[in-house]
């Protein structure tokens, strides 16, 4: 049984194809900067969530190799079983000889449209030490730089990325601000505090955020996030933080304060339209201290993962 | 050396469940936990 945790977060939207194996046979994954692992439905799986996706057939790769190990994730609800397996990760048009988990069973994927995760955090967090592929990339020279950035268009169906090797200019404007990780583990950074209209909504004497590319929304403790969407207006209702959606032009920006740097979200940022016409904030609560910035934040901001010196990029997306 | 993958904005689960009317079952039934994806001890 491994030590990782995955999302069961049904509003993740943006995943990006890869093929396994050879012949390659295709997978849509989410890319996902907190955690390690690359998993992916196999036809050993035949639970209704598999069922649902495009599996992975190691009879029909030439280059798969079996490890066999068997691996569990849990998560929120139930846990994701699996085998570790071997073979070869085309990303575009690059090869990553890389690991893949080739078996997997979890309710929560069977409506998601990706297949499967592609974990993008640092190695320690990996199980069984299998090498996550982007350090197989960097390790095989296939990209100059130890970094990647994730672009991830507001608006448009199309224009989202995941650059690996570099930065591409055309998806941010003005300069990027780069900030100090406080753990190589996750992307984890310090928050000094979180402000609106110039006065602390939360986080008043700092806190630590996970930036997560796999979680939707923007995450905090119970009593943070309360007192966020107390200050918005939002009615607290099965969990969820309601706001009239036609009153989206009038709520306040709210501000994260980061290492001296200030990153404002503003309204249309932060608030999303659910079901009958209701809408509801992007700040959800968890229990503990952590906080997580995920699409919600990074909607707003190219952020750029300097694995080699454990730095975080942010700009104005 | 520079690798580009494009990401889609595909439909969310939450959106495909509303829409068949079995949402307030699923989030019921997998209620969302997000600490559990980082710290085992909240799963």
């Amino acid at each position: 049984v491994g030590p990782e945790s995955m999302t069961n977060d049904a509003c993740l939207s943006y995943y990006g194809v890869i093929s396994i194996g050879t012949p390659p046979q295709s997978f849509k994954v989410i890319f996902d900067t907190g955690s390690s692992n690359l998993w992916v439905p196999s036809i050993y799986c035949n639970s209704a969530a598999c069922n649902n996706h495009a599996k992975f057939d190691p009879r029909g790769s030439s280059t798969y190799r079996q490890n066999g190990r068997p691996l569990s994730i849990t998560y929120g609800t139930g846990s994701m079983t699996g085998i570790l397996g071997y073979d070869t990760v085309t990303l575009f048009s690059i090869l990553a000889s890389s690991f893949c988990l080739s078996q997997t069973e979890a309710p929560f994927m069977q409506n998601m449209q990706a297949d499967g995760i592609f974990g993008l955090a640092y190695p320690s967090l990996s199980l069984s030490s299998a090498t996550p592929v982007f350090d197989n990339m960097m390790n095989g020279g296939l990209i100059n730089l130890n970094l990647f950035s994730v672009y991830l268009s507001s608006n448009n169906q199309r224009g989202s990325a995941v650059t690996f090797g570099g930065v591409d200019t055309n998806h941010y404007s003005g300069s990027i601000t780069w900030i100090p990780l406080s753990k190589e583990l996750y992307c984890q950074i310090t928050v000094d505090s979180v402000s609106g209209n110039g006065q602390a909504v939360a986080c008043n004497d700092g806190c630590q955020a996970i930036v997560d590319t796999g979680t939707s929304m923007i995450v905090g403790p119970q009593s943070d996030i309360d007192n966020i969407n107390a200050w918005l207006g939002a009615s607290s209702q099965n969990g969820e933080y309601i706001v009239n959606c036609s009153n989206i032009g009038q709520m306040p920006d709210v501000t994260f304060n980061i290492n001296g740097n200030q990153f404002t979200l503003p309204a249309s940022a932060y608030v999303y339209q659910v079901q009958y016409s209701s809408c509801i904030t992007g700040f959800g609560a968890t229990g503990g201290n952590m906080w997580t910035l995920g699409d919600v934040f990074l909607k707003q901001y190219y952020s750029i993962y300097k694995r080699g010196q454990n730095m975080l990029g942010l700009a104005k997306a | 050396c520079l690798v580009q993958i494009p990401l889609e904005k595909g439909k969310r689960a939450r959106v495909v469940l509303e829409e068949q009317g079995l949402w307030e079952e699923y989030r019921q039934k997998y209620p969302y936990n997000p600490m559990a994806k980082f710290d085992g001890s909240f799963a």
